[in-house]
């Protein structure tokens, strides 16, 4: 069990230092263990360092930057054990325009392995799904699902 | 193994049977705030066995049955059913689709049942071993999550690499 | 200090129910005391029923629906111990299209005692301030003010 | 008692003098991720004399100073003045403008001015006594802690109440 920790950590952490450079468009990353000597008791340190800044501690990142070290954090897992579905709540909430483009760009490099369901506020992340479905709540308190097609005006706004 | 449809009837918002189809790489979930998005997420962390009713925003597991609204009554019964597309047979089950069902009565007794038969929650959980599907793994992520990981201690952090492992 | 403390209470108390309706366009809210006996020790329950749904714990609300019913908090203290500015970074996040116009309008009713400071990454919440400032970084990790102004498209997008 | 300018110089990612002008009614602070906006927010917070590190989410108070970036080297002194209306009076100064501004440096000394007179932190607050200016009012509410409130324990809550009382 010593050696399956480690080969996967070992992988995570590799995939994470590409995946990471790849969302940010440069910068460094890196996984480290806090007790190296004692792998099946150690704790995970991240580093995150986007590009043009000097390392600090992730505390000081800002709610985009730290949401999207944690995206390349879960990708990073699904390089390493693929998982057949994958489930989004609004993870796009705290990004921007740039960051959502290159979220939505990395997911379709997971396509082959993962089908994603997500869930969505945002017209940029809606432009990419196949199928959106409506959710919607009468008077009664009662939920039901309907079709949304994004008309030509939205994917115009987005494109 | 792909997740074609979710089913979910009496479960939460979903007073009425309704289903999903998703059968897709990319499934976009959309509507306004309090319209029972995240309810969907919901019903499938529970289907997959889930039995902390924290993690379903409750807190106690009857809070997931229907319990009424401006003209409708509460449900006594609620059922979610995923079905996966099983042709690639990674589930140990020679089915090219199979069932996942969750059931829970509002006198608090549960049941679980793959393809209708009715099983127990410790044959559900051989069924996901090893396919990347469950609950600790990393494919539910829950509203609000995205900034508790980087916050989580050192320590906590572990489980996603053991899950990996 | 008990006297002191039941008064705002009860303020606080019947601002929240009359903002919660005006927030929802309907629905009931509270505020009771869990040990109404012992006001200078006692917890502080909050009842939220948006329109249309059976009373429910609060946990069981939506994103959306939580991030709304701190807003209706907010400013029913605001209006029993108004505040001369306000700062609130990117409170909008979890609100849809609807709920952004009616968080909006309601800061349009206290603008006479309170001076709004908001963070913010949509456009609709961007339209109703009065100016509009810019902050970008360089490559030296060095933040900047730059002056910024909607333009005609983006206005007319959230009209 | 409106807050007319706020000036910030070697505070955290603004290394060079910037200057905001905040006599608005409504003033919007937008930029891409990373850029700034949230560094605004606690520069003010520092100004009205957080002792918390944790609040402005470093781990010790000399986390605010810039610490440099590609080209620039990192600072030894960190500035950050909030300029007032007074002309109502609310503040007890005799003035029509009141600039409240603390200093820190690389070697952990700090000092807070009125009107560039060094006061103590105890001054300071005094002067904000019952403006609903402070720490523990609403009046900064900072990124991702709008679900907080809610999430908090029932005793917790008390702060907002009494804080108004
Ligand atoms: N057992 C139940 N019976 C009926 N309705 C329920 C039940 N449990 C939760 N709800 C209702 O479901 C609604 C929340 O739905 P949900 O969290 O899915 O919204 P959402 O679409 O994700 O919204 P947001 O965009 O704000 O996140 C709440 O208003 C709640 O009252
Ligand atoms: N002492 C410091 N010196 C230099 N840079 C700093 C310092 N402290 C924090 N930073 C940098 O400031 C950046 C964060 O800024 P901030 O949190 O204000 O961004 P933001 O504009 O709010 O972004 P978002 O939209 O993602 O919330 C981080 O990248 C961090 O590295
Ligand atoms: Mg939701
Ligand atoms: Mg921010």
């Amino acid at each position: 069990s010593r050696e399956l920790f480690t080969t996967a950590f070992v992988e995570i952490r590799d995939n994470f230092r590409v995946l990471f450079r790849k969302l940010f468009a440069g910068g460094k990353a890196d996984i480290l263990l806090t007790e190296p000597e004692d792998v099946l008791e150690s704790g995970i340190e991240i580093v995150a360092r986007p590009p043009g800044k000097e390392p600090r501690s992730i505390s000081l990142l800002s709610g985009g930057e730290r949401a999207m070290t944690t995206i390349a954090l879960l990708f990073s897992v699904f390089k390493t054990r693929p998982s057949p579905f994958c489930v989004l709540d609004e993870i796009d909430a705290p990004l921007d325009e740039s960051n959502i483009d290159r979220f939505t760009g990395m997911l379709e490099d997971f396509l082959e392995q993962t089908q994603f369901l997500i869930v969505t506020h945002s017209k940029r992340t809606m432009s990419v799904a196949d199928v959106l479905y409506g959710v919607t709540m009468g008077a009664s308190g009662v939920s039901k699902r309907i079709a949304v097609h994004m008309d030509r005006e939205d994917q115009a706004a987005v494109a | 193994m792909r997740l074609k449809k979710l089913i979910a009837h009496g479960f939460k918002s979903f007073a009425d049977r309704t289903e999903f189809d998703f059968d897709h790489g990319i499934t976009g979930i959309v509507g306004p705030n309090g319209c029972g998005k995240s309810n969907v997420v919901d019903a499938i962390r529970w289907s997959l066995g889930e039995q902390r009713p924290t993690k379903l925003r409750g807190s106690g597991m009857t809070d997931v049955l229907f319990n009424g609204g401006d003209s409708r009554k509460s449900v006594s019964l609620a059922e979610v059913t995923l079905v996966f597309d099983n042709s690639s047979r990674k589930l140990p089950i020679d089915f090219d689709e199979v069932a996942v069902s969750r059931r829970l009565y509002r006198d608090g007794e549960s049941m679980y049942l793959i393809n209708k038969n009715p099983v127990r929650l410790r044959d559900l959980k051989e069924l996901f071993m090893d396919t990347g599907v469950g609950l600790d793994t990393y494919s539910v992520m829950e509203q609000g999550r995205i900034d508790a990981f980087l916050s989580a201690g050192v320590k906590e952090r572990r489980y996603l690499f053991e899950e990996a492992a």
